[in-house]
């Protein structure tokens, strides 16, 4: 049983980098049965974060958006910062397709603050930017310009041209 | 403008995420 939901996962995977996303999700889902079954926090929390991103490539934002939020509580309960970091940058960009900006920015700012903690430098730009596009989008340009500004500033300084 | 503005921080996630998955 432990192996058919590894296989599972692996089969949901192999149909998400095919462009299959129903048969992604139709077999993450089942991979995520079987985490349950054998309360196994961390296959779960992996399943969510398959199925939120299959969710997104068929549009479903919202549904996208509550497979994230668990991914997030599941990684807050494993105490994986860098995975709750990935969750709430996963859930700004979300919000911002189904354009709450508010909520997107509420993320966002989240991955900041952890992406400062473990000084990840690319993690750090990428939410410089999703905070500035977010800010640009409510119409609040000076502080769409600040977090613009830091953007520039953490890609100088990570050498990275684009 | 403000749209195609949101679209490339978006964008870049949704090209990652393109070729992401958790690994078993």
């Amino acid at each position: 049983r432990a192996a058919q939901g590894r296989t599972y996962g692996n089969l949901g995977n192999t149909y998400y980098l095919l462009g299959d996303f129903e048969s992604a999700i139709a077999a993450h889902e089942k991979r995520l049965l079987i985490a349950k079954e054998f309360g196994d926090k961390s296959a779960e929390r992996r399943a969510h974060c398959n199925l939120g991103n299959a969710h997104i490539f068929l549009g479903q934002f919202e549904t996208a958006a509550n497979h994230y939020k668990r991914t997030l509580q599941l990684a807050r309960l494993l105490k994986d910062r860098a995975v709750e970091a990935q969750a709430c940058y996963s859930l700004g960009n979300t919000y911002t397709l189904l354009q709450d900006y508010e909520r997107a920015i509420d993320y966002h700012l989240k991955h900041l603050v952890i992406a400062q903690d473990l000084k990840d430098c690319v993690g750090e730009g990428r939410a410089y930017w999703s905070l500035g596009n977010a800010h640009t989008a409510l119409g609040n340009h000076e502080q769409a310009m600040l977090f613009a500004e830091k953007h520039l500033e953490i890609a100088k300084r990570t050498g990275d041209k684009s | 403008r403000t749209q195609s503005l949101q679209v490339d921080s978006v964008q870049r996630w949704m090209d990652d995420l393109r070729h992401m998955t958790e690994v078993e």
